[in-house]
């Protein structure tokens, strides 16, 4: 007991607001491993489900937080970081006993290990009977990575299990209070664009939605304008969402649409893919029966490869081709770039406020359909290009000019990283 | 083998040794409150559910009743009465509700720190 005493934090603590009490990151490191423990397997689910279930508990942590972490069934048991096991009563060396089924179904070891009461009734994801297992491990790994109880509606980190439908995610407050103590997610994208879906209602009017995408070497995300996020169980890799483009490190996507002209392309190296939209495959070839990829230098005369990025201006029906410090303004209709240029970056969009300007090598120039503004990404930072409506708010402001830059994560939330072992789930 | 006749085994019964002693009395809902941090008693995670937990008494008892039926939106009357038994007996987690889990003591050495740790990670 002695023993343990020192062991324990001291008494104490804001009983009355059990939300914001002191925490801190519990880990420094930036990829954690984790191992379901060998001699301690539930004897209700296999093991291959017990094993699925906790991947995809760190996992939704991982789709908020700059953490990653990794399954580990080599390493000596000392070295990993989180052990997760499952007891009856009196387990696994551990000081606090089980009390069989009803009540306490799990404890969790700050910077340590996550014990589950086997006498418990843990059941599947695809179950609503029960407790879900899934539940419970978000909720302790919850503890493990710094976070208290509280008593908050909605939170995973509530005391008691609440029995609700079996799909549930972590909501906005657990991201903010996970990314209070490790930060919010970074990152450069390789492109981002806004993709145009054309309905037709059951009056036959045609109605026009979006999507915000964001692609990051063989993976991407959908983001939901509408609630700051992304969807829910991204990033996805990219062969399984867009078939028949490079499943990784794509340069540029360019939408030109205009009146009678819709059409859409992903760029890489010297070569284009034209994308079907209906089809949700890339084209095998054009009308001509001439095959796809294309050399960019066919397609787009005078227009250099590779490139960092593109966009394409609807009023003015100009694609403009970023590489290095140039920008390549290309004339859709005529089929060639404007004579005047290529110019320099800084020129065709000057900066605001002096020096403060990406220059050369932008990640992605992105077109917002929900900010209608245009937006240059470089690393975790973005460049706002002024649109019309800053304009006429203040016609000081120059045209095409770029405001100050500001951080990426903080106007599209959480888009995060996982482990490449998870990618796939 | 634990008892089940459906495929997806839920009508699991749970081994009736292994049930867990509901929470009926004023002796077992002062454990409960130290048990899970809501005494202002320094709370020892016991070595055992009926474990050696010092338990409030008094007003502390009262008071940190009345804490524990606030949180859970319930009337703040600090008596052991009926929707609070209900409250205490739900399926929990074992982690205390108003502090931090503590460290592991079966932990594992510190990890490699990597620069940008903000401190050292205590030893175990």
């Amino acid at each position: 007991k002695r023993f343990l005493q020192m062991l324990l934090p001291k008494a104490g603590g804001q009983h009355e607001d059990a939300t914001d009490t002191g925490t801190s990151r519990a880990f420094s490191k930036k990829t954690l491993t984790w191992r379901l423990v060998g001699e301690a397997y539930s004897s209700q689910l296999s093991v291959d489900e017990q094993r699925y279930i906790f991947r995809l508990a760190f996992r939704m942590w991982s789709e908020v937080t700059p953490l990653d972490f990794r399954e580990d069934l080599t390493a000596p048991g000392a070295t990993v970081d989180i052990k997760l096991g499952f007891g009856r009563g009196r387990h696994l060396g551990c000081p606090r006993v089980f009390d069989g089924s009803g009540q306490e179904f799990a404890h969790a070891w700050r910077l340590g290990d996550i014990h589950f009461d086997d006498d418990e009734h843990f059941t599947p994801l695809s179950s609503d009977t029960g407790i879900s297992l899934l539940k419970v491990a978000v909720h302790e790994i919850g503890h493990v990575l710094g976070l208290p109880h509280t008593y908050r509606v909605g939170s995973i980190m509530q005391p008691n299990y609440i029995p609700q439908d079996p799909v549930f995610e972590l909501d906005w407050s657990d991201r903010k209070a996970i990314q209070r103590l490790y930060g919010s997610c970074e990152g450069s994208f390789d492109t981002a664009f806004d993709w145009i879906h054309k309905e037709k209602n059951q009056y036959g009017e045609v109605r026009v939605r979006f999507n915000t995408y964001f692609f990051r070497n063989s993976w991407y995300w959908l983001y939901e304008n509408r609630n700051n996020r992304t969807r829910y169980g991204d990033p996805l890799q990219i062969l399984t969402g867009w078939h028949g483009i490079p499943p990784q490190n794509i340069d540029a996507f360019v939408h030109v649409w205009s009146r009678g002209r819709d059409e859409r392309y992903f760029f890489k190296g010297n070569q284009y893919w034209r994308y079907d939209s209906e089809k949700d495959q890339a084209y095998m070839e054009d009308e001509q029966g001439r095959g796809y990829p294309k050399l960019i230098s066919e397609g787009f005369p005078g227009v250099p490869s590779s490139l960092d990025t593109a966009f394409y201006e609807r009023r003015q029906q100009l694609i403009y081709f970023f590489k290095e410090s140039l920008v390549f303004a290309f004339d859709v209709n005529r089929n060639q770039v404007l004579n005047s240029y290529p110019k320099k970056m800084t020129q065709v969009f000057p900066a605001i406020m002096p020096q403060n300007h990406p220059f050369r090598n932008i990640d992605s120039a992105y077109y917002s359909y929900a900010h209608n503004s245009i937006f240059f990404f470089k690393g975790n930072v973005y460049w706002k290009v002024v649109s019309d409506k800053d304009r006429r708010q203040s016609s000081r402001l120059p045209f095409n000019g770029l405001f100050p830059k500001k951080s990426i994560s903080e106007k599209w939330f959480d888009v995060c990283d996982v482990h490449m072992s998870t990618l796939n789930m | 083998e634990r008892l089940f006749h459906s495929r997806d085994r839920s009508d699991l019964e749970p081994s009736p040794l292994s049930r867990a002693k509901p929470i009926a009395d004023l002796h077992a809902a002062q454990r409960f409150l130290s048990r899970y941090g809501w005494s202002e008693v320094p709370s020892v995670w016991g070595t055992s559910p009926q474990g050696s937990a010092e338990a409030p008494v008094g007003s502390t008892l009262a008071q940190a009743m009345r804490r524990f039926q606030r949180a859970n939106s319930l009337p703040a009357s600090g008596k052991l009465d009926s929707p609070t038994l209900a409250a205490m007996n739900r399926p929990r987690c074992g982690v205390p509700d108003t502090r931090l889990p503590p460290q592991s003591a079966l932990s594992t050495p510190p990890a490699p720190i990597i620069p940008y740790s903000p401190r050292p990670r205590s030893r175990p």
